[in-house]
């Protein structure tokens, strides 16, 4: 600050967090949020019988620039965030997406009649990555 | 996922057709490749949705037939002893099916016929339809389902012999009935109390379902006694009188990418989140098949 006064940050100490803050975790940052839905919504509850209600969750959140082992994500994401900062801003920034799942079992009725209950993959996202 | 540099028409593919061509095509199931359209009942309602935007409602579209009450019942019960109230498969070890079909017989085959002679056997002629199973839905179980009209009132403990006959139609069309496997099951169990009983047929479908056999034609004679086999018994007449047709039940292994496989999602958990998983290693048989190939194949994959 006593070399150059007019480059420091005009930040009183106390502040110095806040400032850092900025860099490091986004306001809204990426992470799960909750979503219930019922087939009887999309008119689906007269062929799908089970469950009556369904949570898929899903992503929602910026990430942060310096994603690292906070999120999973590969060395590639932080290098995609530098290339959207330094060289070509029409490479988009690493998207919040997910990163892993649970299955979900449904009981439905097929349009002849049968009755089928079926587990299927990859239905409701459990967790959140940066890529 | 297409690089930039390689574009595949979906068409080629035979996967999902751009929604703005499809507008002809009011069926999405016609979306899919025929292999894939009667495998997974929540697919093309999804894909009709995303395209019109889920202003109408593909399944009043869709007429279906509906499901006989009690088999309704039995499949809700199922469901409640597979899966939570949110719907998560229950992590059973000894569930390993990942797909429960319940077909009943065709309505026009449902007539009943005794031999009066005997007075007592209760014999049905059953045509099943098994077009919804996917040539990628493997079988582990068979059974046929008996529930019984619990307001005809009958006695305590019985005991019930059963035939099957598989109906073969010669190139004629004619049915030769030929006996292609006969089972006896005994049974002791007061009819107030249990609701269903449940004939194992595997080894009698297997060959059937293997060969992707679209209609399966069988001939079933019960005779029921009652009273211990060991002491004097005597004919159950009323409890054929209160024999509904049989349901048949077939538990399936579902090997296509969208049906969840537990021995999958295990070993997956030990991988980095959000990695594609190789389905390339050899599927474990589902019904336990102690082939040596696949002591090879779980051998190489615990090493993995």
């Amino acid at each position: 600050r006593d070399e150059n006064p007019k480059e420091a940050p005009a930040t009183t100490p106390y502040n110095l967090s806040e400032y850092f803050k900025q860099f490091l975790f986004p306001q809204n940052e990426c992470e799960l949020h909750n979503f219930r839905l019922s087939f009887s919504q999309l008119k689906w509850d007269k062929w799908i019988i089970a469950p009556h209600r369904y949570s898929p969750q899903y992503c929602k959140g910026d990430c942060p620039r310096a994603v690292g082992h906070r999120y999973g994500s590969p060395v590639h994401t932080m290098v995609q965030n530098i290339i959207y900062e330094k060289l070509d801003s029409s490479v988009p920034k690493p998207s919040c997406v997910p990163a892993e799942y649970s299955p979900l079992s449904v009981l439905t009725i097929e349009p002849d009649g049968s009755i089928v209950y079926k587990e299927y993959e990859d239905m409701i996202a459990t967790r959140c990555t940066c890529r | 996922p297409h690089s930039r540099g390689r574009t595949v028409s979906a068409r080629t593919s035979g996967l999902l057709v751009a929604p703005e061509d499809a507008t002809s095509e009011l069926n999405p199931l016609l979306w899919l490749p025929k292999g894939a359209r009667h495998g997974y009942a929540l697919l093309p309602p999804l894909l009709k949705v995303l395209s019109d935007r889920g202003q109408q409602n593909w399944e009043s579209e869709v007429p279906r037939l509906q499901p006989d009450s009690r088999a309704l019942r039995y499949m809700k019960r199922l469901y409640k002893m597979s899966a939570t109230k949110e719907g998560i498969p229950k992590d059973n070890k000894s569930h390993l099916y990942n797909t429960v079909r319940l077909f009943t017989p065709c309505s026009e085959c449902k007539h009943c016929h005794r031999d009066l002679m005997k007075g007592d056997v209760h014999s049905v002629d059953l045509l099943f339809n098994l077009d919804r199973v996917t040539a990628l839905e493997h079988l582990l179980k068979s059974v046929l389902l008996y529930s019984f009209d619990t307001s005809v009132p009958v006695s305590s403990s019985m005991t019930c012999m059963c035939h099957l006959f598989a109906k073969e139609h010669d190139s004629s069309g004619q049915v030769c009935p030929s006996v292609s496997h006969s089972v006896a099951f005994s049974l002791h169990f007061e009819v107030r109390k249990r609701k269903w009983v449940e004939i194992d047929v595997t080894s009698f479908l297997q060959p059937l379902i293997a060969a992707h056999r679209r209609n399966v034609h069988m001939a079933v004679n019960v005779t029921c006694l009652v009273g211990d086999p060991q002491q004097n018994t005597d004919l159950a007449n009323p409890v054929t009188m209160a024999l509904v047709p049989p349901s048949l039940l077939l538990y399936l292994n579902d090997t296509s990418e969208q049906a969840y496989h537990r021995w999958n999602s295990l070993r997956h958990r030990r991988k980095s989140p959000g990695r594609l998983r190789p389905r390339t290693s050899p599927l474990v048989d589902p019904t336990g098949d102690k082939g040596n190939e696949n002591s090879q194949g779980q051998r190489a994959s615990r090493r993995r």
